[in-house]
């Protein structure tokens, strides 16, 4: 966990290095094939069109680090689904856009809800 | 306090909206909580407008020097109920159409009022008390850390590390005693959170996260509204 934990502080996360055999350079070629595949998915299911080959090439690069992401909250999260979503070539700050929670000093004027009654 | 409760069976819950990429999720909180209020004072359901409170409220923290509604740039539940109370109320959906960006000005019209605040409250960090008032007062405004959202996909989410630093607002709409998690084969009690992302993310729009131990701060930045009776103009 403290490994996969590590990737909350930006770190490349220590996960141990997988034994180098000689199909590694397979799977490393199905890894490559197999985001390829995921992002052309991605593109049609979510109408993502980019207006470069750079641009296209860049966001693949950001759609590989997120499908790694959504490996390791697989892992840190084993009770729900994670995978490909519609936010899957975006960067972190990028995301950040989509979300507009200011930090709460509770204001001391905000009225405190009376307790409720929870049995019967 | 019911093992399972849903205000969507209740009709008290809008369609599910998407704030596209403006850091505008406060003011969809706060929409959605003031519709289940107005539902439940009124037995309408009305789609509120967001867009409003992106364009005319910048009530500002009094605890906090700076910390302002601000349209894409963020805001805060409790001062937009603030806003919306002095304002006099939000106008329907279909009267202030949202645009998804905070440049226009802002264009109030008081004659529209569609649904008012009557007041708000703050409500502590106990899962009963939180349960408790979303029955008795209908969906609540949260704030959440959605650092596991942005790839979530369906089940009930219950991440073994996640910061309480809160960085969404979203509404929360209900609770279940227990959802099949297949992967560890165990039931988790879970909150029913409705996001505000589009229908093409979560489970139709929705999120499931466990109940316990305020996983990722989902308990502690909780306030619910209530509502005037008046019947949208």
């Amino acid at each position: 966990l403290s490994a996969v934990a590590s990737d909350f502080i930006g770190e490349e996360d220590p996960l141990i290095r997988q034994v180098v055999s000689d199909d590694a350079a397979d799977d490393t070629d199905d890894h490559l094939l197999n985001a390829e595949h995921h992002f052309t998915l991605f593109k049609s299911k979510f109408g993502k069109t980019y207006a470069t080959q750079e641009e296209h090439d860049y966001r693949l690069g950001v759609f590989k680090t997120n499908l790694r992401r959504a490996k390791r909250h697989q892992l840190l999260d084993p009770t729900a689904e994670h995978g490909v979503t519609k936010f899957s070539d975006l960067t972190p700050s990028e995301f950040g856009q989509y979300l507009g929670l200011k930090k709460l000093k509770l204001p001391a004027d905000a009225q405190k809800a009376p307790i409720l009654p929870t049995n019967d | 306090l019911p093992t399972d409760f849903d205000w969507r069976d209740h009709g008290a819950v809008t369609e599910v909206k998407d704030q596209g990429s403006c850091g505008s999720c406060w003011s969809f909180s706060t929409a959605g909580a003031l519709e289940g209020a107005h539902y439940l004072a009124t037995g309408e359901l009305v789609s509120l407008s967001e867009q409003q409170l992106v364009d005319c409220d910048h009530e500002c923290d009094p605890q906090e020097y700076g910390a302002c509604d601000s349209g894409c740039n963020g805001g805060l539940m409790t001062t937009a109920f603030e806003y919306t109370l002095k304002a006099g109320g939000l106008q329907r959906e279909v009267d202030y159409p949202y645009t998804g960006t905070d440049r226009g000005t802002c264009k109030f019209d008081k004659t529209k009022i569609a649904a008012s605040v009557s007041n708000f409250s703050v409500i502590g960090v106990d899962e009963d008390q939180i349960a408790a008032n979303l029955v008795k007062h209908g969906p609540l405004a949260i704030g959440i850390n959605a650092i596991f959202m942005q790839t979530y996909m369906k089940g009930v989410s219950c991440p073994y590390i996640c910061g309480k630093n809160l960085d969404h607002g979203v509404v929360l709409v209900g609770y279940g005693a227990a959802g099949y998690a297949p992967i560890r084969f165990k039931d988790k009690p879970f909150w029913i959170i409705k996001n505000s992302w589009g229908a093409n993310w979560g489970e139709e729009g929705y999120y499931r996260i466990c109940r316990g131990r305020n996983v990722c701060g989902v308990d502690s930045m909780v306030s619910s509204v209530a509502a005037l009776n008046i019947k949208s103009q």
